[in-house]
């Protein structure tokens, strides 16, 4: 359960997509 | 324009050559680092004084137990057929032999199955594998467990054929393990090129009589550390993207490649990233395990000590299978946190580095992988690696800065944009 309590994703694939694209 | 600021500063600007230099001048200076040795322990000295002048943060050490076992001299000369002084390197936490040493036939097996099919002619001789190299994975067995299984037929003592990719007559040594209940008896690592020949010449029904002499000594456990140092994260410095190598060898060569090399550009990824004037939103911390060749001593004490806190460990890493040109990353998480890794990945196609591969795996690294964290490994021709792997070729001559260069490069950018994204990879 602690593991996956801090690790519920909260943004779309397609927005950390955009985050990630960010970092280029 | 972040990951091309890490390739451009690791590559081709004033960092480069420096995770090489800073290696060099440790293993040049202290040679190889064997658990519970002096050298491991000066080792983890001038690391972490060096860390703390670097000016990263919260450098520390934790202790650790670690095991203490001594080489000492050894040999092996074939008596019969011809009078023939062998390359032997003893394994890790092998008995030694009476000072006279033991002095029996020769038994030569292929594999275990023909170990068994031949049992009885196995009491009281010494038992040689010439097992062929199929990966390091499959072969190794017979170094881990050669002993036991040769020791539950009645054998004296052990000979394995070095688990290497390629030889030019240099033994590899490596550790093996005792079973409870089962005689206790010496074992040492041979070139492949006396293995095969011993192999021809029994073919022909010749007898072998060799003579082994180990002076190997276990001692009680040490005192020893895994050295720690970070970037404390801007955001949620709570939450760990751990990056790592382990400090410790073999007590042959200069442990340069294993694992200088993985442990010197984990430090280089955190010194790319402050040169930068980088903080990413949670800490990136650097371990340097102690012990990981006896077993990942180190790593296990460090997991049963923070396991804790396991929920705020976005990312493991580990660079344990060399530091030449990478060709990309070893993976092991959820489809979700895969696909962002991918994502991840495709910043560092200047390098044209861009594959994500399953199986993200590492001694140090696999307790947390096993309870579910997210573990990536760095990728490179592992051909090469088992060409030195534990060998007296492993030395800083077996290195190439370039491309330790990306090899850093690659580290820093993939711990960086982890450690940095709004949220921590998926589980």
């Amino acid at each position: 359960k602690a593991i996956h309590k801090a690790s519920t994703p909260q943004k779309t694939f397609k927005e950390i997509q955009e985050e990630i694209a960010g970092y280029t | 324009d972040v990951a091309k600021a890490i390739i451009n500063l690791a590559v081709y600007g004033r960092a480069q050559n420096r995770s090489y230099e800073r290696l060099a001048h440790l293993v040049d200076t202290v040679g190889p680092r064997l658990s519970g040795s002096k050298n491991l322990e000066e080792a983890i000295q001038l690391t972490y004084q060096s860390l703390k002048d670097s000016g990263l943060e919260n450098v520390h050490l934790e202790p650790v137990k670690v095991p203490h076992w001594e080489r000492g001299e050894e040999s092996a000369m074939m008596v019969k057929p011809r009078l023939y002084k062998m390359a032997i390197l003893g394994l890790g936490s092998s008995i030694g032999t009476p000072a006279e040493g033991i002095t029996a036939e020769v038994l030569v097996v292929n594999s275990f199955d023909e170990l068994q099919r031949r049992a009885i002619e196995a009491k009281g001789k010494i038992v040689v594998y010439n097992q062929p190299y199929i990966s390091y994975a499959t072969s190794v067995k017979y170094r881990v467990q050669g002993a036991v299984e040769a020791a539950k037929v009645g054998a004296l003592a052990s000979l394995i054929r070095s688990v290497a990719s390629f030889s030019i007559y240099s033994p590899h040594t490596g550790n093996q393990k005792y079973q409870d209940g089962v005689t206790k008896i010496p074992t040492a690592c041979i070139t492949v090129e006396d293995a095969e020949m011993m192999s021809r010449i029994a073919s022909h029904g010749t007898t072998i009589v060799v003579n082994l002499k180990m002076g190997a000594v276990n001692y009680p456990d040490t005192d020893s550390f895994n050295t720690v140092a970070e970037i404390t994260g801007s955001r949620h410095p709570e939450q760990i993207v751990l990056v790592s190598g382990h400090l410790d060898s073999w007590d042959v060569g200069q442990g340069a490649m294993d694992d200088g090399g993985g442990a010197f550009i984990s430090w280089e990824a955190l010194s790319l990233i402050k040169d930068l004037g980088l903080r990413p939103k949670r800490t990136l911390r650097l371990v340097l395990w102690t012990a990981e060749e006896q077993g990942g001593v180190g790593a296990s004490q460090y997991y049963q000590l923070h396991k804790v806190n396991i929920s705020q460990y976005s990312l493991v890493m580990e660079s344990d299978a060399g530091t030449y040109l990478p060709t990309g990353l070893q993976f092991t998480g959820s489809d979700k946190a895969r696909s962002i890794m991918e994502e991840v990945m495709s910043l560092l196609r200047p390098l044209n580095i861009t594959q994500v591969f399953t199986k993200g795996e590492g001694e140090d690294i696999n307790f947390w992988i096993q309870a579910g964290v997210p573990g990536a490994s760095l990728l490179d021709d592992l051909n090469k690696y088992f060409f030195f792997h534990h060998s007296h070729g492993d030395t800083m001559t077996a290195l190439d800065p370039k491309q330790m260069n990306v090899a850093a490069a690659v580290w820093a950018v993939v711990s960086y944009v982890v450690a940095d994204l709004d949220e921590m990879l998926p589980r």
